[in-house]
């Protein structure tokens, strides 16, 4: 549609970006 | 942040591939707007026969969008790939791109998840449809592969029921109410979903919506999808993502705003599921078929199976003396026919007989390598030389087992000649192979005794002659003495003279002997 680059500002994550635990 | 689990077997669920109907059509599409708690929500249905053939999983912008971390619309990634009707597949991170989760993208491994426990939905080669949690074993597996993986987050629908609560504690939820997976699953906002229905078909689910403002969350998708007869589904990534296509064009109202906030942009996205039109599994069956409507016609006569990947011989199957090629049956050693069923003829050897053998003087060919075997009682390289003392059968390869280490028959083995001492050896010592008394005799042979027995009896009768010429001298010498004693023919005359009774005065001297010459 030519519309361009989106800016992915409806964002649904299912884990926070805070949460720092590795993988056990 | 998921315990990843290696290997093992992990909860799901297992649907055969449903019977092939040649007769399907194409994807069926539903647009539907429907009210969730009073809020009308617009959204597709989609459902697809023979997924094995009709169902994809595509990286972005083509094969190795994951590897390149690349990002691309769902319109792109669907028009390059050609498909009917293609939705948003898996999650990804926005910013660096990177692909998440398990994805096999039709038949090649794109990315595995090290056993990371989130939903899964698949295809394996055979057809079967995989729904839930798999080991990293499991999704690895070989000998079935999946050539259709991705995976996405909660379990919505296991086996007809509802399978929320479940996946929140097995998905690492942060066992917080108010925490982000639990928000993610009660939040209302645009979702996509994948999963199948009893008749085996594929279901494809989007609604639009907008994060806290539109849409349904997942407990009101799990059940619209009950209501649809869907008996597994998982959720697919949603929010700004979800973006349904149909024919490559967009087809949704994305969520997401472009530069312009007055306008809404589809989002670059990653993995995009795709149902289009019938294709072979591989495409190129192979390369032992073409592929007719999403069928693989094998060539050949002996490659049969969904994708030509199968010898098969018949039911012989090579009669185990032989490897199925795709020219037929190549046999091994020793072994022709096109069943491998028949021995090779006698001059023939190696693969299919195909080798002819180079004996000679009736010496046997091994039919595997094409070694000659002498006859018995006969070596070398013609089969020319006898077998040496103490050695018989073919090629003289058996020790002799006679007693004594004495010879034996080079043919057959038989002991004919048997120890035994000589009246001599019982004095020095000496020890000699005689011939058995029982032994029959070898065909030419005319002697009835030994050389021993024929040397003993011309010893005997030199010994006689040379007694009997002694005698004969003897009585010939005899003979002679007694007839000159006898004057046998010739006598002499002597005249007789007047003596007047008085002897000669010679006479008168020889006292003694009265013999008388003239007397006889």
């Amino acid at each position: 549609l030519g519309s361009g680059a989106s800016r992915d500002d409806d964002l649904l994550l299912p884990y926070s970006r805070t949460r720092a635990r590795s993988a056990r | 942040d998921c315990t990843r689990v290696r290997a093992g077997s992990r909860e799901h669920e297992r649907w055969p591939p449903s019977p092939s109907n040649p007769g399907a059509r194409g994807p069926n599409v539903r647009i539907f707007v429907s009210h969730f708690a009073d809020r009308a929500v617009a959204g597709h249905l989609t459902r697809a026969a023979e997924p094995l053939r009709t169902f994809s999983v595509l990286e972005p912008g083509g094969p190795g969008g994951c590897a390149s971390r690349r990002r691309a619309t769902v319109e792109e990634t669907a028009r390059a790939a050609g498909c009917s009707v293609a939705q948003n597949g898996g999650f990804f991170r926005m910013d660096t791109g990177e692909c998440l989760g398990n994805v096999v993208s039709d038949g090649r491994r794109v990315s595995s998840a090290g056993g990371l426990q989130n939903a899964q939905f698949g295809i394996r080669r055979d057809g079967t449809l995989v729904t839930g949690y798999l080991s990293e074993e499991e999704v690895l597996d070989t000998e079935n592969p999946f050539v259709q993986l991705l995976s996405g987050v909660v379990w919505l629908i296991r086996n007809g029921s509802i399978y929320i609560n479940e996946s929140q504690a097995a998905e690492c939820d942060e066992t917080q109410e108010t925490g982000s997976f639990s928000k993610f699953v009660n939040v209302m906002s645009a979702r996509t979903a994948v999963g199948h229905d009893r008749e085996g078909q594929l279901v494809l689910f989007h609604v639009d919506g907008q994060t806290e403002q539109r849409g349904i969350n997942l407990w009101e998708m799990a059940e619209f999808l009950l209501k649809q007869n869907v008996v597994n589904a998982i959720n697919l990534d949603g929010g700004g993502s979800a973006t349904f296509v149909l024919n490559g064009t967009l087809a949704s109202y994305p969520s997401d705003h472009c530069q312009d906030n007055m306008w809404r942009c589809p989002r670059h996205v990653s993995t995009v599921v795709c149902v289009h039109e019938p294709r072979c599994q591989p495409s190129d069956c192979n390369g032992h078929g073409t592929c007719v409507e999403g069928r693989c016609q094998c060539t050949g006569r002996f490659w049969r199976g969904a994708a030509c990947s199968e010898l098969d011989c018949g039911p012989a199957n090579c009669s185990q003396h032989g490897l199925c090629t795709e020219t037929g049956c190549r046999c091994e050693a020793g072994w022709t026919g096109s069943n491998c069923s028949e021995a090779c003829t006698s001059g023939f050897f190696g693969e299919d007989c195909a080798k002819k053998c180079q004996c000679h003087n009736g010496a046997t060919c091994d039919p595997v390598r094409g070694t000659c075997a002498c006859p018995p009682g006969f070596t070398g390289d013609i089969c020319m030389q006898e077998c040496p003392l103490g050695w018989y059968g073919p090629d003289c390869q058996s020790p002799c087992k006679c007693e004594h280490q004495c010879p034996c028959d080079p043919q057959t083995g038989n002991c004919s000649l048997a120890w035994s001492r000589t009246l001599n050896s019982i004095l020095s010592r000496v020890k000699q192979c005689l011939p058995l008394p029982e032994d029959t005799l070898r065909a030419g042979e005319l002697s009835l005794f030994t050389r021993t027995t024929w040397l003993a009896i011309t010893l005997a009768l030199v010994f006689l002659l040379v007694i009997s010429m002694v005698a004969n001298v003897s009585l010939f010498l005899g003979s002679r003495a007694a007839r000159s004693r006898h004057l046998d023919g010739a006598y002499v005359y002597h005249p007789l003279q007047e003596m007047n009774g008085e002897l000669l005065a010679a006479e008168k001297e020889q006292p003694g002997d009265t013999c008388n010459p003239f007397k006889d």
